[in-house]
């Protein structure tokens, strides 16, 4: 069934958000070193997300925001395909 | 809906498509068949035509592969993406690859079903991007839909018809695609609302919109995407706070929800509240925490169940109107907040006091539903 899969044990949060960001959001591949900037982006696209499925707009990878990641579904982008 | 920005779109209606491979996980007559269908869905109502070729290179290549394929966009293995497809142009455009990591199937609400996944990706091979409706094909998440009623849903209808027009033959899809409801509809009247651990969650049709008090952030949802087991169109919900558990009423039939997981051994049926078997149907159920009593509306009379001790109350039924002076439409859904008894009908929400039973005013239905 669709409901949220069990939290893959050897996945950590932040890697689930930053590759589901980096293939349907945009988010570029975290290169720069500066710890700023990427938060700064990861926050950014983070917005994005929660914006397209009407969730609250935090920028946070809150509860919400992660079990929605988790969810099958299509792997085209959402925004700016 | 939305379509990919430029002109993403097909110059012509005749489109070849060609099947590739096949899965293991099905027959290849099914795939052929969910394929055949997942096309037939947009041909439906709009002048676009498919016909299949088995060599050569067709408009829409169809292929099941798995991690990288040689796209630039590798799948991920068991669940996460299940498949992805490109808009129409030269070359790559317009083709669909499915996850073979993933169980494909044919007909069963398990794993995931071909024909929808597909039906989804085409809608990208013929321009459409992601929809925010949560009730449309083209929303990003799966959600399994009953195969043998799917009727393409109205935003995805409006979608690829603003791309093509509608079907030549003049001929409408039968029956007519389902719209997904607007809290701002003025019109709307809701099947149930129920508190949940903090959250009022509001039942409409197919969908459910859960919203947080004192928080304008309402998410509207397919009931099926939460809880697959759970029927559209209830008739009445109410959270025990006795008990813990969220009761979903249907016909005779009980559902119950701990959190947000389904209980198991439900369904059970609605005589659990020692309701007369004549009672084939509720309206509406309001909890009242200040008695632990479970007030059945059943067309224009009250039923009172004493959960502690498990019986229904002596002297009822009593009309409503006895119950809650003031209140003379039917109630469609019931709920206690704060200290105070939200009463639906139509399009409006009576409120009256929890402990006096006082009307004290008559509210519009998105009052905690902001539009």
């Amino acid at each position: 069934y669709t409901s949220p899969i069990a939290p893959p044990a050897d996945k950590d949060k932040e890697s689930i958000a930053v590759n589901y960001l980096t293939q349907l959001y945009g988010l570029p591949k975290q290169t720069n070193s500066d710890a700023e900037k990427r938060s700064s982006a990861m926050s950014l696209r983070l917005k994005e997300m929660q914006q397209f499925f009407k969730l609250k707009v935090t920028g946070k990878l809150d509860e919400e925001t992660l079990d929605l990641m988790k969810k099958p579904r299509c792997g085209v982008p959402d925004v700016a395909a | 809906y939305s379509t990919f920005q430029g002109d993403y779109k097909w110059k012509k209606h005749d489109l070849t498509y060609r099947i590739e491979n096949y899965t293991p996980d099905m027959s290849e007559a099914e795939v052929d068949d969910s394929i055949k269908r997942a096309l037939q869905v947009w041909a439906d109502v709009t002048p676009l035509r498919f016909t299949r070729i088995y060599s050569g290179t067709a408009d829409i290549m169809i292929s099941f592969s798995v991690r990288d394929h040689g796209d630039g966009y590798p799948f991920d293995g068991p669940n996460g993406f299940l498949a992805h497809a490109f808009p129409p142009f030269e070359g790559i455009g317009g083709d669909a690859h499915f996850d073979d990591d993933e169980k494909f199937l044919y007909r069963s609400p398990h794993g995931y079903n071909l024909f929808l996944v597909a039906a989804h990706e085409f809608g990208h091979s013929l321009g459409l991007e992601h929809s925010q409706d949560p009730g449309a094909l083209m929303y990003p998440t799966y959600v399994y839909r009953d195969i043998d009623t799917f009727v393409l849903p109205k935003d995805d209808v409006d979608g690829i018809q603003y791309l093509y027009g509608p079907n030549s033959d003049g001929t409408g899809p039968k029956p007519p695609p389902p719209v997904t409801p607007n809290k701002c509809d003025p019109k709307l009247v809701l099947d149930a609302v129920t508190m949940l651990r903090g959250e009022i969650m509001f039942f409409k049709g197919s969908f459910f919109w859960r919203s947080y008090p004192l928080s304008r952030n309402v998410e509207q949802h397919l009931i099926k995407s939460f809880w697959p087991q759970i029927p559209n169109h209830i008739d009445a919900a109410f959270e025990s706070t006795f008990e813990d558990k969220v009761f979903i009423i249907k016909g005779e039939k009980v559902w119950a929800l701990y959190g947000y997981d389904v209980v198991r051994g439900y369904p059970k049926s609605l005589s659990m509240f020692r309701l007369p078997k004549k009672v084939k149907k509720v309206d509406a159920v309001l909890y009242d925490e200040t008695s632990y009593k479970i007030l059945f509306f059943v067309n224009n009379k009250i039923y009172s169940y004493n959960e502690e001790q498990r019986r229904i109350e002596k002297g009822y039924p009593k009309p409503v109107e006895e119950v809650f002076p003031g209140m003379t439409g039917k109630v469609t859904a019931a709920f206690q907040f704060k200290g105070f008894n939200y009463l639906f009908s139509g399009s409006k929400m009576f409120e009256f006091g929890a402990y006096n039973r006082k009307l004290l005013r008559v509210l519009n239905n998105n009052y905690f539903l902001p539009c």
